[in-house]
């Protein structure tokens, strides 16, 4: 038990500080347990350095800098065993345009390396417009939901009608 | 094993019955607050074996079914089936004869759930080991929920060690 | 105590109601004490049916129509006492363009009926259109903020760049 | 009383002199992640006499002071000023003698903060009680920070109640 969350601890924290430079676009970030001796009980804190930034504690950094770094963990851990599909509603919500930018990139890859299928729900037009397919979800009937294949103009339009 | 498409009715807002094609790579989906994105995401959890009903913002699991609006009656059954592509043939044994594997979920209003795979049928349990088998699952880390981003960000440093337990 | 916060409770509640229809452009939505008769111990319970919908309790809501129905909240005890200034930060985030659209209007009103002043920070598009002025904040120097007047093309391209 | 400007140095990431002004109506902040959109309203709550540093993301009250780059060495002090227009005569009675009030909080790494209105030296309260005169306040209702709504949502039902306090 000890030795297996130890193993994987160093394997996740290897994928964490690629993926978060990936996300970043640079910078450096790392996990620490906080009770190394106890791994089972310990805690799982997180320091990051946005590029040209000092290295601080996530509870330090900016609503989007936390998503993002939040995001990198995530992944993280999914790499350690990938899974056939990916599911995100929502995650790049509190990212600005180059963020999400570098979101889509690392999605993409992903994709391409473990051969996941990713659903993602999104209202970001940046997110939107570098999918492969879109859905669009409608109530044109009050209360009832629809589900219909969309292209990327009436996706846009879409976000605005409700 | 690959995610080839979800079926679902009267899961929710979607009552009438609805497909939708898990194609290779990236599918968006899009629209306005309230239009249902969610319940889609939560109806594939919930045919993986989501067993709180909290998980899936209700208060009994009876919320999945759709309620109902001013034009529609309330629904008494909600099903939601994920077929799955085996033709590579790396399936958990039990279910690694078929090239197509169907995990359907199925509750009724009053008297619970229950579970078939291709047809036969199983136990929550079983529909849980052979998502976890495929390395995913209601809980696991690539199914991420509407605010789990957030949770993470505010949760205490022992609750988020949880995550690694995921990765060991 | 007790007959104060009954009061203000009444108060709070009619601004809701009035409040949530206008964010929403219809609907409906009322407060409730879980323990009329203790209100000081008691908790504050939401109802909500958003046009068209059943009314439901906030939690069965979807993400954005709980971040709108507790705008509406917010705003409904702030309306009992208006302040000089209101300060936002990002809540208009999880907000689909439509939502966006009614909000913006909805503090518009604000303002003009209390004269309150309004600092809103926003990554949308829709609501930085709507302000009367716009500050950009940038970090041309790494890890040093720097606030400038900027017009809506520059705010627009600053979404972007980091 | 109307809110008219805030001006910081060494707060935060604003470690240079800086002016913002509070004019009439809608003023809009922009700008990407991470650029210090949130310190300038942290600012105002800090400067209204917010008491914890956690309310301010900080570990401790001298985190709010610029701590330096690779290029720039930390700072020793941050000054946060509120400049109030008080030309309608309303303000609460110890200060309305003034047109103008400015309430300016100073803080000191090791040696905590303190408060001057109008130059006059002033304790926390005295500043919190102004601007709870005002109705406003680090903890108002106004005032809400990234995450609040969010908080609010996920709030049990006795926390949220605490909200209607404000306005009894
Ligand atoms: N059992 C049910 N029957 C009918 N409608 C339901 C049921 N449960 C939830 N709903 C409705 O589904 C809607 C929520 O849908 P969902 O959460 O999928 O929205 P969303 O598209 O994700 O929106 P957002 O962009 O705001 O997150 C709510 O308006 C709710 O009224
Ligand atoms: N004491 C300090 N000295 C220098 N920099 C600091 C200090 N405290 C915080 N920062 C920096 O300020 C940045 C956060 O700024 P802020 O939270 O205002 O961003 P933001 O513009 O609100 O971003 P978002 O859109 O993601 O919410 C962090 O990158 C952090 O490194
Ligand atoms: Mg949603
Ligand atoms: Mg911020």
């Amino acid at each position: 038990g000890r030795e297996r969350l130890l193993a994987s601890f160093e394997t996740v924290n290897g994928h964490f500080r690629s993926l978060f430079a990936r996300l970043y676009g640079g910078g450096r970030a790392h996990l620490t347990l906080t009770e190394a001796d106890d791994p089972l009980n310990s805690g799982l804190e997180i320091m990051a350095s946005p590029p040209g930034k000092r290295l601080q504690s996530l509870s330090l950094l900016s609503g989007g800098e936390q998503a993002l770094t939040a995001i990198a963990l995530l992944f993280a851990v999914f790499l350690t065993n990938p899974a056939p599909i990916c599911i995100l509603d929502e995650v790049d919500a509190p990212l600005d345009d180059s963020n999400v930018d570098r979101f889509c990139t690392l999605v993409e890859d992903i994709a391409e390396e473990t051969g996941t299928r990713f659903l993602i729900v999104t209202h970001h037009r940046l997110t939107m417009a570098r999918m492969d397919r879109l859905y669009g979800v409608t109530m044109a009937e009050r209360g009832v939901s629809q589900l219909v294949s969309v292209d990327l103009r009436a996706a846009e339009a879409m976000r605005e009608t409700a | 094993v690959q995610f080839t498409r979800v079926r679902l009715t009267g899961f929710k807002s979607f009552v009438d019955p609805t497909e939708l094609d898990i194609a290779p790579g990236l599918t968006g989906v899009v629209g306005p607050n309230g239009c249902g994105k969610s319940n889609i995401l939560e109806a594939i959890r919930w045919c993986m074996g989501e067993g709180s009903a909290r998980q899936l913002r209700g208060g009994g699991m009876d919320d999945v079914i759709f309620s109902g609006t001013s034009d529609r009656p309330a629904r008494n059954i909600a099903e939601v089936s994920i077929e799955l592509d085996n033709h590579q043939k790396d399936a958990p044994t039990a279910v690694n004869e078929f090239d197509q594997i169907t995990v359907t979920r199925r509750i009724e209003r009053d008297s619970g759930s229950n579970y078939k795979v291709n047809n036969q049928d199983a136990r929550a349990r079983d529909v849980q080991l052979l998502f976890a088998d495929l390395q995913t699952g209601a809980r696991s880390t690539g199914i991420v929920s509407q605010g789990k981003i957030a949770a993470i960000v505010a949760a205490k440093t022992v609750e988020r060690r949880t995550i690694l337990e995921e990765a060991a």
